[in-house]
């Protein structure tokens, strides 16, 4: 069930531009559904954590004929929109990371468009649209083969 | 992911 208007505004409370990241959030969860908004502990790189807001769940990725639900997590700076999201690719055990030119090892997403981002016109409808783009040329994961592995012919 | 979609990922031989 998306996330009403009124609990978001309590989840963004410390949030320094919380209508507009209210209305963003709003706005995109009604178009890419199984977003869902959560609040929990973010940890920067330097150790620090705070208590940030996440989009997470699967958009759409169309590949070579068929559709994929990518799962993604968005994490919104209490300075949002203001900041870019920080984004990562969230594989389930089925599946691996692909690492490649928009996707590290950690399955952190990097695109210009977020190294450039620059609000207005920045938002994440278009970060959205750009992921799916991208990831349909170049998918972030694979689903592992479930073919079993060989076995040795000798005895270890 | 809470309900929701099921993730999907394409297999890795294509």
């Amino acid at each position: 069930m998306a996330a009403s208007e009124a609990q978001l505004k309590k989840m963004l409370s410390k949030y320094k531009y919380r209508d507009l990241s209210t209305r963003e959030i709003l706005n995109v969860t009604s178009l890419y559904r199984d977003l869902k908004p959560l609040m929990d502990s973010y940890v920067f790189n330097d150790g620090s954590s705070r208590e940030l807001l996440n989009l997470t769940g699967t958009i759409p990725v169309p590949y070579r004929g068929n559709t994929y639900n990518i799962p993604i997590c968005l994490w919104l700076l209490d300075t949002y929109p203001f900041n870019p999201p920080i984004c990562f690719v969230k594989p389930t055990n089925t599946m691996t990371i692909k690492t490649g030119k928009h996707v590290d090892a950690n399955g952190k997403i990097y695109l210009p468009y977020l190294h450039e981002w620059k609000h207005p016109p920045s938002d994440l409808l278009g970060l959205i649209q750009i992921l799916i783009v991208v990831f349909g040329e170049e998918p972030p994961v694979f689903s592992r083969s479930t073919a079993p592995a060989p076995y040795s012919m000798y005895p270890a | 992911l809470n309900g929701g979609t099921i993730p999907t990922a394409p297999p890795s031989y294509t």
